[in-house]
């Protein structure tokens, strides 16, 4: 099973 | 004053189409340099980044007197874009505190001139800070091979493994009915440099993603003959479309990992 990781994860500052 | 004449509209009109089912509303920001666009999908798994620069030879003219940025809902300017002519020139034209964007479309004989405005929204959108990173592996490949993969693997399953390796890339999908794979590997005897696949390797990667995003930005395909592919285990991927004369459309995609 997959999970989708968030992108703010990366580019939030 | 910002006016910005673009040769070619039908560039403008693909860009658009190419974002306007993930984005809905962007901000054009503008400044001497040329126009980005940033902009993240509503689920937060997806992030445009547009880059058009002043000085390429697309633009004819080019003028911003000073910073702005010009909200726009995308499904909008689609249908305004669809009023040009595929070889009409563009000019985009906005006061300095806009509240409106007017589009100007010049046919290649200068015997029609359409001229459209739109009202301009406020888009209360952060600028996200993408760190300028080396990638542990960037694939070069025909964009139209890229988009077949995605297309192909997207029948069997919603995410696909992409397994960057010495030998070449291998993309492969597993779903509930059936499985699939496709290995590129590297070609060094096509005679042309758009038809080649290429693979700059530091570090092998493999990592899945959602085919569902990926199916939807090779709706830029037509902007280029070759996408660019950089991954780092666990980080996004990178999709880049080159726009020659103009500059480049990337796309940033998180991972999807195993819990």
């Amino acid at each position: 099973q997959l999970t989708q990781l968030d992108l703010l994860k990366y580019f939030k500052e | 004053m910002f006016e910005a004449k673009m040769l070619q509209s039908s560039v403008l009109k693909k860009i658009i189409e190419s974002l306007k089912d993930l984005f809905a509303d962007a901000n054009f920001d503008c400044s001497s340099s040329g126009i980005t666009l940033q902009d993240m999908d509503s689920s937060h798994v997806a992030l445009c980044y547009l880059k058009l620069r002043s000085d390429e030879e697309g633009f004819e003219d080019y003028r911003c007197d000073r910073n702005i940025t010009l909200g726009v809902n995308l499904g909008l300017m689609s249908k305004i874009l669809k009023c040009a002519g595929n070889d009409d020139v563009v000019t985009l034209r906005a006061e300095d505190e806009p509240n409106i964007l007017t589009f100007i479309f010049d046919s290649k004989n200068s015997e029609r001139v359409s001229k459209y405005d739109i009202k301009l929204m406020e888009i209360d959108s952060e600028l996200l800070g993408i760190p300028d990173t080396d990638y542990s592996c960037v694939v070069k490949m025909p964009s139209h091979e890229f988009q077949r993969i995605c297309s192909n693997l997207s029948q069997l399953g919603d995410s696909v493994t992409i397994d960057c390796h010495k030998e070449g890339v291998d993309f492969k999908v597993a779903g509930e009915q059936g499985s699939g794979a496709i290995k590129l590997k590297q070609t060094t005897s096509v005679d042309k440099e758009e038809d080649q696949v290429t693979v700059q390797l530091n570090e092998p990667v493999t990592q899945s993603f959602a085919l569902k995003f990926l199916c939807a930005f090779t709706k830029a395909t037509s902007l280029s003959d070759t996408v660019n592919l950089s991954l780092t285990q666990d980080t996004p991927v990178v999709v880049e479309y080159p726009i020659a004369q103009h500059g480049y459309l990337r796309f940033y995609l998180a991972p999807k990992i195993e819990e």
